[in-house]
């Protein structure tokens, strides 16, 4: 979280931490992205956090037995006073495209159930008429992650200093929705192959300095609903430009949640 | 002379016939034709000698016993009499004629000439005689009839009457009503019913006949046609017959036979019986406190039952076991089965866990009887129930937690999404 603030302890009750370790044919091949909690056993991110990382355009989740998901934390070095829970299932979106990340959302289910509690709640899925229609344009919503904080810094150092440089305490961040067509454009405009879908929306400031960046993808861009004052779950933390997190004129890019409900239905049940 | 003819049809002509006929002659015609037919003689010329009362020459006919009749001269007068164009017909299948002339004939008379046919007898119309008529139908055909039966009567093997085959009526029943086939029109002729009436051991059966009954009897021999008799155990009662009802009968015994004989002739109306049986005695039961029985009487004899239930929101407790009912019946020896159960309050038992939720008692003892009630809620804040219930549930009178809002089925605590406890700074829309 780029210009973010430290959370509070049960800020953000559906928080997770999915730590993805799988060092069976790569040594030290380690990840983490951030996740939502929709119900006891069921928590939703983003695809490209689970896919493995294989150098072709297949779509295959990593094994399970590989990942661990982690509620109710608050500070990554006290992972031992958080909720672990091993996987049962993922399922990543057979559509999820890793050219232009369209369709990047996944859910994992846990293989036991968590109990809630003030550290450990979930987040709401879109479910009235005006949630379903997406985020708004401007309206504000927050995201929070552990991922990278400090913009200047670049992976490899991250990943030389044993990846000391992330934040340790949950971080969080009041970013504006960003007009789809706004976005779209400065995207397309550049000499990159971009694509902002209609499954994406953006998220920022356009004199940048606050912004998402590595290690918090995944995690939920939440916004209030005003009538019922609940949370509700509108983005997952999807990418960004090749600039630094939190440049100037550059978004950050979101999985808009409110066009899979039907699909997390499907897999979660309507309950 | 003695002439036989067995002829169906034939001629008989007095002697010399068509000239006079000798004096001092007798001549016998002896005409036979087969049962079912009888005779029909008439003359074609009839001239004989005539005299006072047919002294002198005289044609005589008879049958088996009697004389039909006895003709002379030419016409009939006040004292003598002359077939004319009269037909005679024999009551049987034998007619027998016999020509006499004295030994003088003071003119020439030529004599008689006549023929006779056999003609068929319709008994139908002629049996009436009580003894010989078809009980049902009568059926004649030429030479003979034959009888037949109504449906579901059976020919005697007098080929007269109609029996009835009843020789197997079991009655297993505690009462019932036996009467004679057909009651109240005319039992069935020739035949044999037997009717049993065969109870559990235990059982006394007792006959109560009609005030009247209808069986032939004779004025002075005991019931010589029909009667019943009744058979029972070591005991035998009866036979009945006539008008006057036996009345009651106790027989001391669970298994009893009515027989009842019909002769081949009689038209009687019949009887009407009932029976019931009672065994011992019971003791009178009383209804547990909070419990009833039914049915209630003022007597229960062998194989009476009893049903104990309980008012609402109690159950009958037997032994271990809880029940809605217990039933109880009255053996033979004039006790019963068993003891009278008590009535134990409904017990919903200890209520069903809800996952994430709380069970409060309503009541300081944590009661769970009859009536008792309890809340269930989630952890709050973390959980919301679901459907939105007041979770309160009450013990039924079938000890089964019941809430007005989901009958026996539990709520379940959801986690409430969207709202975390510590709350996130305000969003104001730009």
């Amino acid at each position: 979280i780029i210009g973010g603030r430290n959370a509070e302890p049960g800020s953000f009750p559906w928080q997770a931490l999915i730590v993805v370790e799988d060092t069976s044919r790569v040594p030290n091949d380690k990840w983490f992205g951030s996740g939502a909690l929709l119900s006891d056993s069921w928590v939703l991110t983003a695809a490209h956090v689970l896919r493995s990382q294989r150098r072709d355009n297949t779509v295959i989740p990593v094994s399970k037995e590989h990942v661990t998901v982690y509620l109710g934390l608050h500070d990554v070095r006290r992972k031992t006073a958080a909720v672990n829970r091993t996987v049962e299932k993922i399922v990543l979106h057979a559509g999820f495209d890793i050219q232009n990340y369209n369709h990047d959302i996944a859910l994992v289910k846990l293989r036991e159930g968590v109990a809630m509690g003030p550290y450990v709640m979930p987040v709401c899925l879109p479910q009235f008429e005006r949630e379903l229609e997406g985020p708004h344009p401007n309206t504000l919503g927050l995201v929070a992650g552990w991922g990278i904080s400090n913009p200047n810094i670049t992976v490899d150092e991250i990943i030389s200093s044993g990846m000391r440089t992330l934040s340790d305490i949950l971080q969080y961040v009041k970013l504006p929705v960003v007009p789809h067509a706004e976005c779209k454009e400065s995207y397309e405009s550049r000499s990159g192959n971009y694509s902002v879908t209609e499954n994406m929306f953006c998220a920022g400031y356009y004199e940048g300095g606050k912004d998402t960046c590595l290690g918090d993808s995944g995690g939920a861009f939440v916004i209030q609903d005003p009538g019922t004052q609940r949370w509700v779950a509108q983005g997952l933390v999807s990418w960004g430009g090749p600039e630094e997190c939190g440049s100037k004129q550059v978004y950050g890019v979101y999985t808009k949640v409110s066009n899979y409900v039907d699909w997390v239905e499907e897999h979660v049940g309507a309950s | 002379d003695a002439v036989d003819l067995t002829d169906m049809f034939g001629e008989i002509q007095s002697p010399n016939f068509p000239d006079s006929y000798p004096s001092d002659s007798e001549v016998t015609w002896n005409i036979s034709v087969p049962d079912g037919f009888r005779i029909k003689l008439y003359f074609m010329h009839f001239d004989l000698e005539s005299s006072y009362l047919c002294e002198y020459d005289y044609l005589k006919i008879e049958a088996e016993d009697q004389v039909l009749a006895t003709f002379c001269g030419r016409e009939t007068t006040d004292t003598e009499q002359a077939p004319g164009q009269q037909a005679i017909l024999s009551p049987g299948s034998y007619m027998g004629l016999t020509f006499r002339s004295d030994f003088s004939n003071e003119e020439r008379f030529t004599g008689f000439e006549a023929h006779y046919t056999a003609v068929d007898v319709d008994e139908c119309l002629e049996k009436s005689d009580e003894e010989l008529a078809c009980d049902h139908y009568c059926h004649n055909y030429i030479g003979g009839y034959y009888c037949s039966c109504r449906f579901g009567y059976i020919l005697h093997s007098d080929n007269r009457t109609c029996k009835v085959e009843c020789s197997d009526n079991l009655f297993t029943q505690r009462s019932g009503v036996i009467t004679s086939a057909d009651f109240p029109n005319p039992y069935p002729k020739s035949s044999d019913c037997l009717y049993r009436v065969e109870l559990e051991d235990g059982f006394f059966i007792t006959l109560q006949f009609e005030d009247s009954i209808d069986i032939e009897d004779h004025p002075e021999v005991s019931c010589p046609y029909d009667y019943i008799k009744i058979k029972a155990g070591p005991l035998e009662f009866g036979p009945f017959c006539g008008e006057k009802s036996p009345g009651r009968i106790e027989t001391q015994t669970n298994s009893v036979q009515i027989l009842f004989h019909s002769d081949n002739s009689g038209e009687n109306q019949g009887w009407k019986l009932s029976y019931t049986a009672t065994g011992n005695s019971c003791p009178l039961v009383q209804p547990p406190i909070n419990g009833k029985i039914d049915p209630l009487q003022a007597r229960y004899s062998f194989k009476d039952q009893v049903v104990i239930s309980c008012n609402p929101g109690y159950k009958v407790l037997k032994g271990d076991v809880e029940s809605d009912t217990f039933q109880i019946e009255c053996l033979k020896d004039g006790t019963w089965s068993n003891k009278v159960p008590i009535c134990k309050m409904a017990d919903c038992r200890a209520p069903a866990e809800l996952e994430h939720g709380f069970i409060t008692f309503t009541s300081r003892s944590n009661l769970t009887t009859y009536r008792s009630a309890i809340r269930y809620s989630c952890q709050h804040p973390y959980y919301r129930m679901a459907p939105n219930v007041t979770g309160l549930y009450t013990c039924d009178e079938n000890g089964v937690w019941r809430s007005e809002e989901l009958g026996t089925k539990l709520p379940s605590c959801r986690p409430v999404c969207g709202r975390p406890v510590r709350p996130l700074p305000g969003i104001i829309k730009r």
